[in-house]
């Protein structure tokens, strides 16, 4: 059939359960032999923080959208979990790669990591049902806009440069994110780089103090500048 | 990967950009 811009939305949607479907929402054989090789165990607090995140997600997409939409909230969720178990993987089997190391157990048990990962995730999975709202205006897509990024930052409770920590790995790992998608996680890095990083209580302050004061201990101190 | 520009030289991953390396 011809492509239109309602087949060409629905087919992105489509084509993101589809590669979901094969996905298990919850740990692979290979992450749980990841977490098993790990000096501190991260199993429990993986999927405690996964079940807690999920109810809070589950929980304000209702509020935003209505009780009558809580099991799409549900859906939404689910999808994402799925995309945070499969990119988890493929981070991990190329950072093994890499590194040519298999105890990740610093970065397994690092609670921003996870809320980050998991972020980008349900960013994923909305903003394909998001981008496809205004023109499927299947009823409740207008209403979800209001909640593509950076609304999930605000629900995890989630520092905005922590979650751009994440965001080229994802690229990198996933191989079936769409142009678009890219694109789209490409102007939430540069949203945050341009002013989310550098509000009040953003974590980046601290590494700038901490580089200078490393700097310092190196370095012969430059004159302050204005 | 289209356009998106990458920042991480090669030899970085996400462990170096939450602090394990």
């Amino acid at each position: 059939p011809p492509q239109t811009p309602v087949r060409a939305a629905m087919d992105v949607i489509q084509q993101l359960k589809m590669t979901l479907h094969s996905a298990s929402d919850r740990p692979s054989e290979a992450l749980i032999s990841y977490f098993n090789n790990c000096t501190v165990n991260p199993t429990e607090d993986i999927i405690k923080r996964v079940e807690y995140l999920g109810n809070v997600f589950k929980e304000k997409f209702a509020e935003a959208l209505g009780m009558e939409c809580a099991e799409i909230g549900y859906q939404r969720f689910n999808l994402a979990k799925r995309l945070y178990f499969r990119v988890m993987e493929s981070m991990l089997k190329s950072e093994e790669k890499r590194l040519s190391v298999q105890n990740f157990s610093k970065l397994l048990n690092i609670d921003t990591f996870h809320t980050s990962l998991l972020g980008c995730s349900v960013e994923v999975v909305m903003a394909t049902y998001g981008s496809s709202g205004s023109i499927l205006q299947t009823g409740t897509t207008h209403a979800e806009t209001n909640l593509s990024f950076p609304w999930i930052l605000h629900i995890f409770k989630l520092k905005a440069f922590d979650f751009y920590k994440v965001i080229e790995s994802f690229i990198k790992v996933e191989p079936c994110l769409t142009r678009e998608m890219v694109k789209h996680l490409e102007g939430c890095e540069h949203r945050i780089m341009e002013s989310l990083a550098w509000q009040t209580d953003s974590p980046i302050f601290e590494l700038i103090k901490q580089s200078r004061e490393q700097e310092g201990q190196t370095e012969q101190p430059e004159p302050t500048s204005s | 990967f289209h356009d998106y520009h990458f920042g991480l030289e090669e030899n970085e991953g996400i462990s170096e950009l939450f602090d394990c390396d």
